[in-house]
């Protein structure tokens, strides 16, 4: 399985 | 100027165990409403979002918005030397480039108060959407720290799987496999000990061990912590922290390749 990120989820203000 | 006294440091050196394996340096942004913090780990794979609201202080002075860049194994190691029952005051002064902790001990005999450099961090902040989620879980932080380090044993990953006939942790390995599984509690003496599911839509997601092992570390925030979960978002953690605000973990989801 792959480990995704949290940015790929939630943007940068 | 910025002043935040606690009476007890306790509140603060379990925050910064909380978070210090986790994060090397965050910012602490204060303002009147209370002190946040948002960073994510060096992998981006996990994002810590803390709040400690001005009220639950037992002092609480914010002039001008400041943010405190700080080293947190330094702040760790300062936080080291003051012992549980002493009042903790964190002080800077505006455009400051330290930030000093003052320690009390609870009869003033003994006071002590250490300067700490402060960092300028260019952090990348995140907008956390609002999300309603399809599974909260609610049960023990003792209990989920156990299930964590438990199956932590059989593999890199736990598979959390919440339908409304309770929620499952299972993790498997080249020494075999575990699962444990939790039913909704039907009537309990304690309340803090209880299991509680809200479920919409069931939900199984894979995340990493070593970062809910991670997350467990502020077990001692709070009996009770709630796991939030939603198809292909990341999971959130959360501790209450009485009388004072919540530190949240959101960890992004393992997927198939």
């Amino acid at each position: 399985m792959a480990q995704t990120t949290i940015t790929t989820f939630f943007n940068s203000r | 100027m910025f002043e935040a006294r606690l009476l007890r440091s306790s509140i603060l050196k379990k925050v910064l165990e909380a978070i210090k394996d986790l994060l090397t340096q965050a910012t602490f942004d204060c303002d009147d409403n209370g002190i946040q913090l948002q960073a994510m780990d060096n992998s981006h794979v996990s994002l810590v979002s803390l709040t400690l609201r001005a009220d639950g202080f037992d002092k609480y002075r914010c002039d001008r918005n400041i943010s405190l860049g700080m080293n947190l194994s330094s702040m760790s190691k300062i936080l080291k030397c003051a012992g549980d029952k002493d009042t903790v005051t964190m002080k800077a002064q505006d455009n400051a480039d330290t930030v000093t902790f003052v320690f009390e001990s609870p009869n003033q005999e003994k006071v002590s108060d250490y300067e700490m450099k402060l960092m300028n961090l260019d952090l990348e902040h995140l907008g956390i959407p609002e999300t309603e989620y399809s599974c909260t879980i609610r049960l023990s932080s003792a209990e989920f720290a156990r299930i964590c380090r438990d199956l932590s044993q059989f593999g890199e990953s736990i598979v959390i799987s919440c339908t409304k006939e309770g929620v499952r942790f299972s993790a498997s390995g080249d020494i075999g496999s575990a699962n444990i599984a939790l039913a909704q509690t039907a009537s309990v003496d304690k309340e803090e000990e209880a299991v509680v599911i809200e479920m919409e839509e069931p939900v199984t997601l894979t995340f990493a061990c070593q970062y809910l092992n991670y997350f467990t570390k502020a077990t001692s925030l709070s009996p009770q912590v709630q796991l939030s979960m939603s198809a292909d978002v990341p999971l959130v953690v959360e501790y209450r922290i009485p009388d004072i605000g919540h530190i949240r973990y959101y960890l992004a989801p393992k997927i198939d390749d």
